[in-house]
């Protein structure tokens, strides 16, 4: 573990718990894509298929499990709770995310470190993080006007990446035989989608403005 | 050490 490392996983909790405070204290999820957070817990469920039976450290263990639970509560949260699903933009919300995931198992079947199924698994929950942002940046386009709680919630999920990349970066320097090619690759391109919205939350908060995308 | 498919992260 290293200090990028920590800070990447703070900040990505930081996102959950953001996420967490907006739906459960303005009982609304306006702006927010469950299609998203639908992807976001397929990344989880099909990257922690070893939560069971490989124990790595009580803080591992513990932050997988965090991550699950709080991605299949906010789905059944937008789905299922009669407050909040009332406010879903179910008609914003229409990104056709099966092509994204399709093509991810896909890319995950030809390009992966073994062929097992739970590297398979692996490579495609990574492949999957990548461009699980997308329907939620496509609805913040669609939606105008952001509220600050689920700009921060989307500002925290692109730094946590960013952190990791520096992790990466910090491993690659100091472990002999760290390489991590599917990680890597994948994890720039999930920064570099979130570029424009990282431009346009840092100009919102320089002229203390609200954060406004272009159509 | 090596975990079992090197994935030590979240």
């Amino acid at each position: 573990m290293n200090i990028f490392r920590l800070a990447g996983d703070m900040t990505h909790l930081i996102s959950v718990l953001v996420l967490l405070l907006k739906i459960y204290a303005t009982k609304s999820c306006s702006g927010i894509s469950l299609k998203t957070q639908e992807l976001y817990a397929m990344v989880f469920l099909a990257r922690y298929l070893d939560l069971f039976s490989d124990f790595i450290s009580l803080y591992n263990t513990v932050m997988k499990l965090v991550f699950i639970g709080s991605s299949l509560a906010i789905v059944w949260c937008m789905r299922y709770h009669r407050v909040v699903r009332r406010s879903y933009d179910r008609e914003l919300d229409t990104f056709r995310y099966w092509i994204l995931v399709g093509a991810c198992f896909t890319l995950a079947l030809v390009l992966h470190e073994k062929f097992s199924f739970q590297e398979v698994f692996w490579a495609f929950s990574i492949y999957l993080e990548a461009v699980a942002i997308l329907p939620q940046l496509v609805l913040l386009q669609r939606s105008g006007n952001v509220d600050n709680l689920t700009g921060q919630y989307v500002f925290f999920l692109g730094a946590y990446r960013a952190f990791y990349i520096l992790n990466w970066i910090y491993r690659y320097l100091t472990e002999p035989r760290f390489t991590r090619w599917i990680s890597c690759v994948s994890g720039l391109v999930q920064t570099a989608l979130y570029a424009d919205f990282f431009y346009y939350y840092f100009i919102s908060w320089k002229n203390n403005a609200k954060l406004q995308l272009p159509a | 050490v090596e975990f079992s498919h090197g994935k030590d992260e979240l």
